[in-house]
């Protein structure tokens, strides 16, 4: 799976995910990739968000929303409602994910509770930064 | 420089840098950095936030590493099945597909149903016959997506019936989704 979240200049926010899905799947298994809500979402003055990981666990949790509602109505900060969430209820059922996420402000964070994830952004001279592992 | 954002991932999973061989860590290293230099020149030049995130995932689909577009994994059938998502913050629009086989860039489609449709998913051969009919994109054949790599996991995951990169042999893709 791969994501993107951006902000730009004009403070709109935006979210993409695509994916590939699983080896060896059948009978036409969707996971939470496409599903607004769960594997991608966005709301301007809020966050936007781009989800990777365990997709039925990530469905059933429906993170990307959950990020945006404990924003939204819990007051917390995207740092926390990203650990939160992906710390949270999705680690107990066992489900290995990582996200990654901006706020209204442009405040970028990554939280996996997983060993790696593909990930990068970029430093405050615009140039790229990458990492792979925790 | 006006003041912009951007993101992106890869997947994620076991990941293991012990088992993660030197040329490929590299390769994985500028694939992401090319993904976010794609973005960044949108949002530098003024672009929408829309255009960034799109132009990132089309980098990663291009490129046969990641789990997306070329490189997808492949299905027990030993097809592609891709999904792909995108949302816009500013109108809360959104364009979803699941399950097509013969589009180069899922996500490219994804925005197009979000600004070419009154829908927000589609699925399949709808979906696909949607991008041909109305949204121009061009058949692309299952060819396109064949990497030995993908097939070689494929094999893998058949010997023991596993349906997940979660217990893969693979030090690099050891991941999910």
């Amino acid at each position: 799976t791969v994501g993107a979240v951006a902000l730009d200049a004009s403070g709109n926010l935006a979210a993409a995910t695509s994916t590939g899905g699983l080896t060896n799947k059948r009978y036409g298994r969707i996971g939470d990739t496409p599903i607004i809500g769960a594997g991608t979402y966005a709301r301007n003055g809020n966050c936007a968000v781009s989800a990777t990981g365990m997709g039925e666990v990530l469905l059933r949790c429906t993170v990307a929303s959950d990020i945006s509602g404990r924003m939204r109505y819990g007051n917390q900060s995207l740092k926390d409602a990203c650990h939160n969430v992906v710390n949270g209820e999705i680690k107990g059922l066992g489900g290995e994910c990582g996200v990654v996420a901006v706020d209204a402000e442009g405040q970028v964070h990554f939280s996996l509770n997983c060993p790696g994830m593909y990930r990068g952004t970029l430093d405050t001279h615009g140039e790229p930064l990458v990492a792979i592992y925790d | 420089m006006a003041q912009f954002s951007l993101a992106i991932h890869g997947g994620a999973g076991t990941i293991e840098k012990h088992r993660m061989k030197a040329d490929l860590e590299q390769a994985y290293r500028h694939a992401l950095a090319d993904a976010l230099l794609a973005g960044k020149n949108i949002l530098m030049a003024g672009g929408s936030s829309v255009d960034a995130v799109v132009a990132a995932v089309v980098s990663m689909e291009d490129n046969p590493l990641f789990n997306a577009g070329r490189g997808s994994v492949l299905t027990h059938d030993e097809m592609v099945e891709m999904d792909a998502a995108v949302m816009n913050g500013k109108d809360l629009n959104a364009g979803a597909l699941c399950g097509v086989r013969h589009i180069k860039n899922p996500i490219v489609l994804a925005r197009d149903i979000m600004t070419g449709s009154s829908h927000v998913m589609l699925s399949g051969d709808g979906a696909e016959k949607f991008a041909f009919n109305e949204a121009g994109h061009v058949y692309t054949e299952q060819d396109y997506f064949f990497t030995e790599r993908r097939y070689d996991q494929l094999l893998d995951a058949k010997s023991t019936g596993r349906a997940a990169l979660s217990e893969s042999t693979f030090p690099d893709d050891k991941k999910h989704g």
